[in-house]
């Protein structure tokens, strides 16, 4: 199977 | 006070209609260089960030920073009554609960002015770093909203994989499978055909279609869209508004578990 990330995983809150 | 005129008022009008059906709601931040916006959607899998230049717009006055929370829905609502030909002044009094929209018609004869209610929105800005990608892709907006939609109807996920001479999309499904593969074509006869890659590294990464043809709504923006990707990191498709600004999508990659 294949999982989705949240794209806050990616991109840090400012 | 804020205020600022956009004498295209239907690039305002497709802007929200593309990104509508994404984001429930969101901040409009005005500040001297411009308009913007950031918001994820309700997942939190995909982002969405607009900039419009102040440059862009033919009046532009931003006295102090402001954050306008509006529902999407809502703000749709209001641009669905300005005409596709009009310009659309929008104008705010600081610390002021409304923000009010002016249609005018070409010919000046018809003059319409609507109030919209702001809403506090609490939202998390994400920083996006200044990347370089393994690779981009310059493609028709509408040959990638083709694809994304007819891919759309065999499966839930498209593997996109770039070469230097080509980009394929590819999904598999209940039912079989599908591929398409764009070639490089620098068309000059005709440039709004064109579909140019530029790459440093092949990279193939899979996504969720339903987010690519949500974001293909803003195929009316733009001739062209530009896919950016790299191993392991969010899609980037962006659609330029010439000579105002552009809209941007952010997509997490999916992942083998």
């Amino acid at each position: 199977g294949s999982g989705q990330r949240s794209i806050a995983a990616f991109f840090g809150s400012k | 006070m804020f205020e600022a005129r956009l004498q295209q008022g239907a690039l305002l009008k497709k802007v929200v209609e593309a990104i509508k059906d994404l984001i429930e709601d969101a901040n409009f931040d005005c500040n001297n260089s411009g308009f913007s916006l950031q918001a994820m959607d309700s997942s939190h899998v995909s982002l969405v960030a607009l900039s419009l230049r102040a440059d862009g717009f033919e009046h532009y006055r931003c006295d102090r920073n402001v954050s306008m929370g509006m529902k999407l829905a809502n703000l749709s609502k209001i641009l669905k009554c300005a005409g596709n030909d009009d310009a659309i002044t929008m104008k705010s009094e600081d610390n002021g609960d409304t923000i009010t929209f002016m249609f005018e018609s070409q010919n000046q004869e018809r003059l319409s002015e609507f109030d919209l209610k702001l809403m506090d929105i609490d939202s998390e800005h994400l920083g996006i770093p200044e990347a370089e990608y393994d690779a981009t892709v310059k493609l028709p907006s509408s040959e990638f909203q083709r694809i994304v939609k007819d891919l759309a109807s065999i499966g839930d996920t498209v593997e996109i994989s770039v070469t230097k001479d080509a980009v394929k999309f590819g999904t598999n499904g209940d039912i079989g499978s599908a591929n398409v593969m764009c070639r490089q074509n620098k068309s000059v006869d005709k440039p709004e055909e064109s579909t140019e890659i530029d790459i440093t590294e092949p990279v193939a990464l899979t996504f969720a279609l339903r987010y690519l043809n949500s974001f293909a709504k803003a195929t009316p923006l733009s001739s062209h869209v530009v896919l950016k990707l790299s191993k392991d990191l969010p899609i980037v498709v962006e659609y330029h508004i010439e000579n105002v600004g552009r809209l941007s999508f952010f997509l997490a990659p999916k992942v083998e578990e």
